[in-house]
Formats: structure tokens, C-alpha cells, sequence
């Protein structure tokens, strides 16, 4: 278990081996 | 009025139906079920170059729903096929060769909608008869308008069982709600009778 | 007693707000209405190397979910983002900026759980809005508790209506309900108003 507050690294999800999906330039067509 | 046991009925009906893909009708567009989209003519894909996929941070393409979606179950906000403007065409073949009888036209319901409103949905449509995925145009088989203050699912008659068979019908987009720049199709389904 | 006519309107209302993805309310942390998984902070996904893909017989990779089926709909057993431990981290972008006013949480029901228990189902929880991702500590938006003898879906009202509109929130896990090892994440949905 982990003690204190968020921590370490913010590019934690771009070393991970996963497909990342962001939207960079506003809402997809709904 | 009515006995619990009743009530269990009309319940149980109910979701049977609903589990029924909610028509209770064989959908002949259906992709997994042998419906293939064959063309769009001439619509446009509407891109916006928003969903980025990356791996390892290194950004790879820009994802948009392709024309299959129409034909696939998944109507959740987004998974739908969008195309400039309010014009729209999809040529679709079917599973099998059927006289087409209804036609059900899906979009999100407007409490889902982010927008607080479905002005990308389709309005006023038309469905055709093709002989082949090349003929300009088709067997009318109605002209229907998807209402906005509607139910979500709506079902849509043709104005009579067609005489011919057709294995290929093609969705013409005629005007949408509103929206300036895009129309959103969740799912069209073509139900019928087989030909004999 | 009730008419067979009532009967039905009650169970027609229902269907349709379950077909309403079961809220009839917009989540904005959906991924494919525009929501996205910017971080899980220092959260670890718990790796199980078990689920091995090969091709022709030639192992390729062990897949395991990634954090995004958080914010996808799809919730049969399984399909969770595990994280090491019992504390986690969560941070959502979402389709637009909002006044959050109610949270979802998802488990799978006992009753489907290999185990017949819920131990990795998250327990006590906090939200918070975050100007941006990188903001360590955002306004708190309220702390909850999913209970594991509720319902499988669970909404949270926050304390009140924020004066101030979010397009982040970090979702912080604090316990799980006994799992020693990993926490499954199987959906988290985020309602709210618009800002103007």
C-alpha cells in the first residue's frame, strides 16, 4: 500500500505497453 | 386490475423482447450476421483529427468511426458514423436477398448527448432498392423522417412490400436536425422477408 | 391494484431507462463521447502475465486491461483496470468542462464473480476537480463508499454543486474491500452541468 500523495511521474501512462487515446482537438462527432 | 403473476408476464415479455435486440426482428444489414457496407457514394467521412492513439508516447493516427459502425449494435455516444454535412449516402449490402419491409433508424437519446441535444441526427431519409452496388438510382422504398422528440429506436415502414428482392439497399441522408457541420448515423437495420 | 395498461408504463419507463445506459444521465468521462484517461498517477496496473496472445502458435504478448476500460461501457467480469494494492489513482479528462454533481461506480454483482465475493471492489473513495493533470491536490469533490452488499451500480451525489467547473478529476481509491493483492476498476462515470 502506498503512503502520502500523489507522486511520481505524470508520463507514467506513455511508458506503459498500452494504446493511449487522447483528444486533441475538441469532441468526436456524437 | 392485475394479479402478480400478470405482472410477471407483461415483465418478463418485456425484456424478452428487449433482449430480442429490442425489435425481435432479424436486422439483414447486420454486419456480424453477414451485412457488409459496400459504399457511401459520395459522403464524405466528417474528420476532426481529435482521437490521437499513441503508444510509449509516440503518437501513431488519429482514430474515426468508419461506415461500419451503421451496421454494428454499439450505440453508445461516439460510436457512430459521421459525414460532412447533411447529405448523406450508405450503399449496404445485405445478408441475403429480401423483400424490405421496415427499416429501424437508431441515434443516441438526447439525455445522453453531451450537447444536451441530437441535432446530428438524421432527419428526413430515404431508402432504394439496388440491383447492383453501381445503380444511380434504386427501387423507392419510402421516405421516412427520424424524429428528434422521438423514441431513440425508430421503426419505419415501407409503404409496400416490394414486389423485387434486393440484397442491396442504399440509406440517402436528406437533411439532419441542425447541426452546421456533421450528421451522426448510430445504426440503420433492414427487415424483411426473405425471397423465396 | 394497477391495470394491465399501468403494468406496462411502469415497465416501458424502466426499459427505457435502462437502455439509457441505466442513468439516463450524460457521462462526460466517457471515452468514446470524448473522455480520456490522462494518468493514474503512481498507480501500478498489477500485471498477472496470464492472458498470453499468440499467432500460429507463437507467443506475441500477456495482455492486461488498461486503465481506459474505466471509461468504456463494458463491464463483464474481467474487464477492469487492476492496480497494485488498495490505493489508486485516476485522472479523467472529460468530454467538456462541468460543475460535477454525481458519480458512478461500477463493480460486477457477486453473483457473477468466480470467486462469489467482491473483495476487489473498491471501497472508500474521494474525487477531486484539478485545473489541470498535473495539479497535486484539487478541490475535493466529495468521499464515498461503494458498498459491496449494494447494488452493483452506485451513484454519489457531491456535497454541492462546485462554483467552479472541471474538465479534470482525479479519482483516488483509498481501500478496497480485502483483495490483498489488486483493486479492479470496472467503471467510473462522471455527471454534471455544463459550464456556461
Amino acid at each position: 500500500p502506498m503512503s502520502g500523495g500523489p507522486c511520481c511521474s505524470h508520463a507514467r501512462l506513455a511508458r506503459t505497453p498500452y494504446l493511449v487515446l487522447s483528444y486533441v482537438n475538441g469532441l468526436p462527432p456524437i | 386490475g392485475i394479479t402478480e403473476a400478470q405482472a410477471r408476464v407483461i415483465v418478463n415479455n418485456a425484456l424478452k423482447l428487449y433482449s430480442q435486440d429490442k425489435t425481435g426482428m432479424v436486422d439483414f444489414a447486420l454486419e456480424s450476421g453477414g451485412g457488409s457496407i459496400l459504399s457511401t457514394r459520395c459522403s464524405e467521412t466528417y474528420e476532426t483529427k481529435t482521437a490521437l492513439l499513441s503508444l510509449f508516447g509516440i503518437p501513431l493516427w488519429y482514430f474515426s468511426q468508419s461506415p461500419r459502425v451503421v451496421i454494428q449494435p454499439d450505440i453508445y455516444p461516439g460510436n457512430c458514423w459521421a459525414f460532412k454535412g447533411s447529405q448523406g449516402f450508405l450503399v449496404v449490402r445485405l445478408s441475403m436477398k429480401i423483400h424490405p419491409t421496415v427499416f429501424t433508424v437508431e441515434h443516441i437519446p438526447k439525455t445522453l448527448s453531451p450537447m444536451g441535444n441530437i441535432s446530428s441526427a438524421p432527419k428526413d431519409f430515404a431508402v432504394y432498392g439496388l440491383e447492383n452496388e453501381y445503380q444511380e438510382e434504386g427501387q423507392p422504398l419510402g421516405q421516412f423522417t427520424y424524429n428528434q422528440e422521438g423514441e431513440s429506436l425508430q421503426m419505419f415502414q415501407a409503404l409496400e412490400i416490394p414486389d423485387k428482392a434486393f440484397q442491396i439497399v442504399e440509406l440517402r441522408i436528406l437533411s439532419n436536425w441542425g447541426h452546421p457541420e456533421y450528421t451522426c448515423l448510430y445504426r440503420f437495420r433492414v427487415h424483411g422477408q426473405p425471397a423465396q
